[in-house]
Order: C-alpha cells, then structure tokens, then sequence
C-alpha cells in the first residue's frame, strides 16, 4: 500500500451532508487500517467514497464515558482553524460511536520522532511550534483549553501542517468560571498551577508546550526518568525544568522554552506573543517539514514491508491484521507512564539531585559548610603546634556523632532492627539511627524507597476505590433509569 | 483526600529520600578526605 504524501486533488471535506449522515458509515466509508489507539476507543483511516477523500474515524464504545466524548465532538465541531483537526460528523453503528475526522497522514509528532529514532532539530521544532502556537492561539481565542499538548496530540498531514488533536481532557471557560480547577492531564506534563489544584487557564496550554519543546528536542519531557507520582510533586516545588545539555541548543531556542516554563501563570506569555519571538518568527523553509515527514514515512514502509516478509514466511499462521497496524503507528497514550521502571528511575533521580546542587544546600543544613570545607580539605592548612593537617568541620562533625553514638549505640541497634521489619518508612527521620547504618545499608534502602512508596500508593488507591464504588453504582444505576 | 493522603506519602519519602542522599554523600566526603 502506498502512503499518499501528496494532498487528494479534490475539494476540502467541510462537513458530511444530511444524506451521508443518514445512511450506514459501511456504505459512505471503506475502513481501510487501523491507525491506533485513541484516548477513548481506535482510530482507523477509511475512504470516503463519495469523494475519495481520506478521513480518521475514532471508534469509541458507547459504554465508554460519553459525556467525555460529546464534550470532545462539541469542542472539536466548534472550531474552524487549519491548526485543528476537523470534525466531519458521527454516527452510531451497533454499540459504537463512529466519530469521523480530518486524517493527518504523518501521524502524531511522537509516532515520527519513535519511527525515525531521531529528535527533532530546532528547525523543525520551530516549524511545528509555529503551527502548534498558531492552533492555541485560535483556542484560547475562543475560551477552550487544550490541557494535553504534547507530541502525542500534534498531528501533521502530509504537507507537513501541524494540527491540534485529542480534545478528550479539553474544556471550556465561561466567563463566570474564568479559572477551572481540575487536575487533568499527563502528569510530565503539566503546569504547576494544573497540579496544584489552584485554578488555571489558557496559559496551562503553554507550559505543556514548552515541556513538548524540550520533549521533541531532548526525545522526552523532563523527569520522565522519574515516577510520575514523585514528579507531580516535584513540579510545583523544583524551579522551572530546563535542557539535560543546555549548551547543544540555541540561545533563541532556551529563550523561547524560558519564556514558556514560566511558573507563575500570571508572568506566562501567551501564544500570541511567542508568535513573535525570534525562535518562531524568523521564516523556516516550508520543505523542512516535508522532509521530516518523506523521511518517517519511508521507515514507515520499510518497516511494513519487513513485516509483511515475516508474515509471508510464516503462512502457516493467520496473518493478524492488527500486527501490521501496531507496526504502523503507535500512538503515545498512557503507555509512555508505562514504560517508567520505578528501579531505574531512582539511579538517575539520586544523580540529578547530586548534579544539581541540591545536596551541597543539603550539607549546610547538617552544620557542614560544604564551601569552607573543600578548600580545606585541599590546601591542608598545618596547624603550628601539632603540624597536622587541620581537620575539615564535616570531619569534627562526624567524630563528635560517633563519639555520642557509642555511648548510647544499644539502644539504637534496636530500633534499626524495628525499623527494618517495617515496610512503611518512619513518619520523622531519625539521623541518629541512619548514622549507624552502613553506606551498604543506606543504599540499600534508597533503592527500596520507590517500589515501597508505590506499594504504599496502591493499598491507599484500592482503599479509597472500596469507598468509593458504592457510590460510582449509584450514580450508573440512577444514569440508567434515568435514560429508561 | 485522596490527593492529600498521596502528598503526604510522597513528601514523607521525598524527605526520608533527601535525608538518606545526604548521609550517603557525607559518607562519601568523609571516606574521600581520609584518602
């Protein structure tokens, strides 16, 4: 099959007609392959017949939260930008909701950075904000908040227009409620004033943009390497996140990502006036884009065709469909929080902590003056009357803890011994009891930290689901008379 | 609830995490002046 890179020479789809509308989608539409996996349901390619247009239809279950996807269809039917992906109509086909929509033949901006297995150059980063700032622009113009930009939900058509997509979380602001205060939205993502629950508005979208700048250049959002539960935490108290490298990247390009990680939302730009910035304005070669694109769609066909020569070489079993499908295009769901391994996670934070700094203000608090004690230590100041090298304050600070330590070392070995048994860390540290363990030991218990706090996370999860079951059986079972 | 019984979870490791960090590097400190 051949990926078309060229646009239909047809008109441009507005709207399916009343009569469209009112026959079977079998009879206006060939469902041609499945594209992925949606926030609610998959996503097929299929060929409108009456023109031969290519569309998305979503395929959602009508179990599934249909208030969500009315909201999705009402956001989406009311915008009429070429930064956002259009809605054509819908049509209920036995207990499916077929919602048909623009299609956007390069696929998301994730699927292309993982079929390439490249990161973005800052051209093309720039070519796709653009785009992207152009869509929110239009959005936040009309009162609507995306709150879930990331490379996942910026699709591109196969000239190489970026177009908002995944109006699942999205929602609208009236004037009486000009600031909304739910948390939703993909946690590495998220603005802080989104996490805190403080009440957010348009400029939330920008913040995700500019963790999507550092996602396409660096191939993911900062802390990814983390639990998402550590990192929405770490959100609103960490200054705002800036590039592994900072050096590989352009001062226009940081500028830009400074100016969108602002954390204070009143301080945020807009869109409107990132449109104006360096980074974005000055012109980008419309081909770059299209390069990017020709260049994912051969790995993509390539890809294809070394599964198609395993299918065929292995005729004995019935070729599945869907395995060509997942080949195709994988979308970046709630898999990419799948993916984070809670063990590796924590070698990589303990070394970001150090890298930073943190531990350096860490060591203060512990009486340790960390910027005396290196030039200390390496000039080795004599004291005269003994000719030793003067000890560093860390030192006397360590001596003077054994010293206390001995003389009431018993008692402390018991309470290591209780702590150990426990699998819930102590509400308040106790140094004196971490001092006499051995550095063994103390990594030992970091790396315990992460799957205990997650076992801790999950028992209060379930706890709160046996509360809170009863009353989501209510609320389905009056749903249900309700619609009798 | 649910989100203040997480935060309190989450910052109660966060600190336990810092305090343990702290004493792993002052170890480190201490073995690397002896040396």
């Amino acid at each position: 099959e051949k990926v078309q890179l060229r646009s239909h020479p047809r008109r441009q789809l507005k709207k399916l007609s009343e009569d469209s509308l009112t026959k079977q989608p079998e009879e206006v539409f060939d469902v041609l392959e499945k594209l992925g996996e949606g926030s609610y349901g998959s996503v097929f390619k299929a060929h409108f017949k009456e023109t031969g247009e290519i569309v998305a239809i979503k395929q959602v279950p009508v179990e599934s939260d249909l208030q969500e996807i009315i909201k999705e269809i009402s956001i989406m039917q009311q915008c009429n930008s070429p930064y956002v992906v259009k809605y054509y109509g819908s049509y209920f086909k036995n207990s499916d909701l077929w919602i048909v929509m623009e299609y956007c033949g390069a696929g998301s901006v994730s699927d292309i950075i993982r079929l390439r297995n490249k990161t973005l150059t800052e051209d093309e980063i720039a070519a796709i904000l653009h785009s992207t700032l152009k869509g929110l622009e239009y959005l936040h113009f009309m009162r609507k908040i995306h709150r879930d930009i990331k490379a996942g939900n910026i699709l591109l058509n196969a000239e190489g227009h970026a177009k908002l997509a995944d109006f699942g979380v999205a929602g609208q602001l009236t004037d009486t409620m000009a600031k909304r205060n739910t948390v939703i939205g993909t946690p590495f993502w998220m603005a802080p004033e989104v996490i805190q629950e403080i009440g957010y508005n348009c400029v939330a979208d920008i913040w995700s943009l500019g963790i999507t700048a550092i996602e396409m250049a660096e191939g993911k959002p900062p802390y990814a390497d983390i639990h998402p539960m550590r990192a929405i935490f770490m959100i609103p108290s960490n200054p705002p996140p800036t590039f592994r490298n900072p050096d590989q990247w352009s001062e226009p390009f940081k500028e830009f990502v400074s100016q969108c990680l602002v954390k204070n939302p009143e301080n945020r730009a807009t869109a409107t006036q990132l449109l104006q910035h360096p980074f974005i304005k000055s012109p980008k070669p419309g081909t770059i884009l299209r390069a990017l694109i020709a260049d994912a769609v051969e790995v993509k066909l390539k890809k294809q065709e070394a599964q198609q020569r395993e299918q065929d070489q292995d005729e004995e079993e019935n070729s599945d469909e869907d395995e060509v499908d997942q080949g195709t295009m994988v979308r970046a769901g709630t898999s990419d929080l799948g993916t984070i391994r809670a063990a590796g996670s924590l070698g990589s934070s303990a070394g970001t902590m150090i890298d930073s700094g943190t531990m350096v203000s860490q060591m203060g608090t512990m009486v340790i003056n960390s910027d005396d004690e290196d030039e200390d230590a390496g000039t080795m100041k004599r004291r005269e009357e003994t000719m030793q090298p003067a000890k560093p304050s860390f030192l006397e600070y360590f001596e003077k803890q054994e010293k206390e330590k001995e003389s009431n070392n018993h008692g402390e070995s018991q309470n290591v011994a209780n702590n150990a048994d426990k699998s819930k860390i102590p509400a308040e540290v106790d140094m004196e009891v971490m001092r006499s363990w051995s550095v063994e030991e103390l990594r030992r218990r970091l790396a315990s930290l992460d799957p205990q706090m997650e076992q801790e996370i999950e028992e209060i999860r379930q706890r709160y689901q046996t509360k809170r079951q009863p009353i989501l059986d209510a609320i389905e079972a009056k749903k249900r008379r309700q619609k009798n | 609830l649910f989100m203040k019984e997480l935060e309190r979870i989450v910052k109660s490791y966060e600190s336990y995490r810092q305090a343990l960090l702290t004493e792993v590097e002052a170890r480190q400190k201490r073995q690397q002046w002896y040396a």
